[in-house]
């Protein structure tokens, strides 16, 4: 399994390709892929290598099969069924988000235990309640949901999710979450791309 | 001015170890950061060494010293003043956001343009309308905005926010962002996420 750094730069450096690609690009270099993202050519062959990929001095890697390569390594070449369970602001907000559906995310299934939001329609998939979470998972074999609740609420409906057959878990609620031996769980933590800005800032002002 | 990515790091070393600090622990090695994050202590060191703090042999680096190197060169001594442009779904999940609050950055301004959210109330907060939005920037003094308006939107408002004087922008809108020299902005983009729980999924599958 590659390491956690080296599939979030894969992850990337695919987005920037299919760029290139997108701009009528048909080779890119280490070069290329370094100078768009403030990395080091080396660092960019180091990790294609790990895909079995080699340029060809002088010219690059063909574009389009290091984008076969990287997509499915990433595992982008299969639709992913995801279920959003936390149908509130956040969750609204990532349901109607167009990015996802790009890269392949369906959500096929929305959990709520708000009677007001149970039975209403987002972007045109109804809000289930959360009673029998675990079922509705397992009898639409989703394997990736995103955690949208409160913190207080977050570790029983993650228990629900994996007891249903969730696998993978993207989870928003700031509160650390036991997980079972086999599923993994990815913390999102906004304030850590804010802290970005005010080192930037900081930066700015001493110099 | 450090790289971005030796930026990211130190980030995130600095939460696991004001864990540490929490949990009652007086020294941290570069093992104890490495082994929490799945990095190398090599590479902890060397980002560590960059804010000019060597640990000692066999004990490893004073918490209470890192800890305030970290945040005096992370710029989080400081309060940041906030303005969020774009009181949808995801602009109130971000206003609402403890982990905010709780690194220092205070919502001071929030900009939508429907007239059915201007003059109300969010976590305490008035909405204000995008008319003269540079005047309402400037007069506030704010440095740091959140764009979370409709792509179509974003280029409009980060031109007016610029104008009055934001200089680190964190863009939450698909969109590519022109932005004159001396501004720095952020994008995020959640599907990046979601895409290394695909990795992880294809590799299980796969293994
Ligand atoms: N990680 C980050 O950067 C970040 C940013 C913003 C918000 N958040 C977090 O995301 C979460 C959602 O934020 P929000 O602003 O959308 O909150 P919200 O209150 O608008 O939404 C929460 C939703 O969860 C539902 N809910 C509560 N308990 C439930 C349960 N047991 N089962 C199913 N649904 C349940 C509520 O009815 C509501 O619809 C919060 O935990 C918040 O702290 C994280
Ligand atoms: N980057 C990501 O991962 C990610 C995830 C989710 C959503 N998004 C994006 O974030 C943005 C907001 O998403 P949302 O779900 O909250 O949408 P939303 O429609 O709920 O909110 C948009 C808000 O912007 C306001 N607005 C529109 N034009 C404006 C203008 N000119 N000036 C000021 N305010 C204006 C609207 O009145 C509305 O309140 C969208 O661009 C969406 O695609 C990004």
């Amino acid at each position: 399994m590659l390491n956690k750094a080296t599939v979030e730069r894969l992850i990337i450096y695919n987005r920037v390709i299919k760029e290139l690609k997108a701009q009528g690009e048909k080779w890119v270099t280490s070069t290329d892929i370094a100078r768009a993202l403030s990395k080091t050519p080396s660092q960019v062959r180091r990790d294609i290598s790990s895909l079995g990929r080699k340029g060809k001095r002088g010219v690059g890697y063909n574009i389009k099969k290091l984008i076969n390569d990287l997509d499915s390594v990433l595992g982008l070449n299969d639709e992913h069924c995801v279920a959003l369970i936390g149908a509130g602001n956040l969750g609204r907000a990532l349901i109607g988000y167009p990015g996802f559906k790009r890269e392949g995310f369906i959500c096929r299934l929305i959990i709520d235990n708000d009677p007001e939001k149970i039975g209403s329609k987002i972007s045109g998939i109804k809000v289930e309640s959360s009673e029998g979470l675990a079922k509705k998972v397992a009898r639409k074999k989703i394997a990736i949901a995103v955690i949208t609740v409160p913190a207080e609420a977050a570790q029983k409906v993650v228990d629900s999710a994996v007891a249903g057959g969730i696998k993978e878990l993207l989870n928003f609620a700031p509160v650390k979450i036991y997980v079972p031996e086999g599923v993994n769980i990815r913390y999102v933590d906004l304030a850590l791309e804010m802290e970005n800005l005010a080192y930037s800032l900081n930066y700015r002002k001493k110099n």
